[in-house]
């Protein structure tokens, strides 16, 4: 978990096949994190590395409860933290993983 | 199973499950 307490992880080998990636979000350091939030759950959903936002995830997230909006900026960076570096590979390899 | 709770939100999917025993251990 990153300075967040919020690990991400892709929930699917990325195969590169196309542009959405499997992930999935749980908490690792409770302490961390201001407002309430589902302890020992761990949230998947896919990320559209074209169209989708960390931000965006993050404020769907909060909207379906399942963290405080206070929280929301921690879980935003903690997604935008897994998927830059995937994006840049991509950027580097187009040719596929 | 379940354990598992699949929530929509603006046309995201989001599925929810226990986070793995050994995933918790690494913490």
């Amino acid at each position: 978990a990153e300075d967040t307490g919020l690990r991400v992880e892709l929930a699917e080998e990325d195969d590169c096949s196309n542009s959405s990636l499997a992930l999935r979000l749980w908490v690792e350091d409770p302490k961390k994190l201001k407002g309430k939030h589902k302890d020992n759950e761990a949230i998947e959903f896919s990320f559209n590395l074209e169209t989708d936002t960390p931000e965006e995830v993050a404020y769907e997230m909060v909207k379906s409860g399942f963290f405080h909006e206070s929280d929301s900026k921690a879980v935003a960076k903690s997604i935008r933290d897994r998927v830059t570096p995937i994006k840049k590979t991509r950027e580097k390899k187009p040719a596929g993983c | 199973s379940s354990l598992t709770q699949v929530v929509h939100s603006a046309g995201r999917r989001f599925i929810v499950s226990p986070v793995p025993e050994s995933r918790l251990r690494e913490s």
